[in-house]
């Protein structure tokens, strides 16, 4: 998947850390200190529709579609996520007991064209 | 947010502020937390090293499951300020009514204080205290009943499933334990030492299945 980067503005991942002192929240979070809050932005020109930021049969298949069908700019294709990641988080709970338990699907890891 | 066209700079300070709080809310969330936690009290954070390394050693490792979530917790003992025995543990859970908890195992770890020069066994039994339901004999219900080898002060773990699954079914948020030791001569031998550096603690894993996720039964 495209990372962002200054010189394209099609659909790419933008990463961004939050780090839980910045929010004052490390005193209630035991474990991690931080994590990525990836998101997805960018264009998604028809050309690269159903593109998960490679080529592969689905952005072939619905490429081959809108050439068949000659489809102007009618629909659209959205920058979204592809792939996500768990995190696992240690935290205090207002009994000030220590809960461990894994969040799926916390992570933005990669970032495609609908 | 608009970047202000005078500062430059005050766009990444917007969008710091947007994504810092969207992890917030996304983090609450996640957890199912109305707000962040208060702690009720800090906890020593020997106690909480000691406890992390007791959660890595049981190495109980499981795959995210999006039917049903794996906790573990941890939960720290308050002295039972009513106990007869003068041995009575207290803990505080809370977990959201429309949760389905089970519990897969639940330890309690002691630190029992046996004097130096006693060598004998003794009989270490653990009663859930108070509360409505399955008691036996008063208002208590026996669950865990051990002989032990005196060899000295040291830690110690209970198992007390499969009794305490029905406890967190219900509504109950204190979990009481009374304990009592009895030497083989009938005395009382061991006691648990509830200072910070040895607190005793309770370690549980549970699957919760969150609300929503009904499995068609076929």
């Amino acid at each position: 998947s495209l990372r962002c980067s200054q010189n394209s503005n099609l659909c790419c991942r933008k990463d961004y850390y939050v780090d839980f002192r910045d929010i004052g929240w490390n005193d209630w979070i035991i474990k991690p200190e931080g994590y990525q809050i990836n998101y997805c932005v960018g264009q998604c020109p028809l050309h690269v529709a159903g593109s998960p930021g490679m080529a592969s049969s689905f952005h072939t298949a619905v490429f081959n579609l809108v050439k068949a069908n000659n489809i102007q700019a009618s629909g659209h294709s959205c920058c979204v996520p592809t792939r996500r990641r768990p995190l696992s988080v240690l935290y205090f709970d207002r009994n000030s007991n220590i809960v461990k338990t894994d969040i799926p699907d916390m992570i933005v890891d990669a970032c495609g064209c609908s | 947010a608009a970047a202000e066209p005078r500062c430059p700079s005050c766009g990444a300070g917007a969008e710091r502020r947007l994504l810092e709080e969207a992890a917030k809310r996304q983090l609450l969330e996640k957890l199912r937390l109305r707000e962040r936690p208060r702690l009720a009290h800090a906890v020593p954070r020997a106690a909480v090293a000691r406890a992390v390394r007791r959660l890595q050693a049981a190495g109980a490792r499981r795959g995210p499951d999006a039917e049903e979530r794996g906790y573990e917790i941890i939960s720290f003992a308050e002295p039972e300020p009513t106990s007869p025995s003068g041995m009575g543990l207290q803990f505080q859970f809370t977990h959201t009514q429309d949760q389905d908890v089970h519990i897969l195992q639940a330890q309690l770890w002691l630190y029992l204080q046996v004097p130096r020069d006693l060598v004998a066994n003794l009989t270490l039994s653990i009663f859930l205290a108070g509360g409505d339901g399955d008691t036996v004999g008063g208002n208590r219900m026996l669950l865990s009943e051990r002989r032990l080898s005196a060899k000295g002060s040291g830690w110690r773990t209970f198992s007390l499933m499969p009794a305490l699954r029905s406890f967190f079914r219900g509504e109950r948020r204190t979990l009481r334990l009374e304990l009592e030791s009895r030497g083989d001569r009938g005395d009382v031998v061991a006691t648990v030492n509830a200072t910070h550096s040895h607190q005793p603690f309770l370690v549980a894993e549970a699957k919760v299945r969150e609300p929503g996720h009904r499995v068609a039964k076929r």
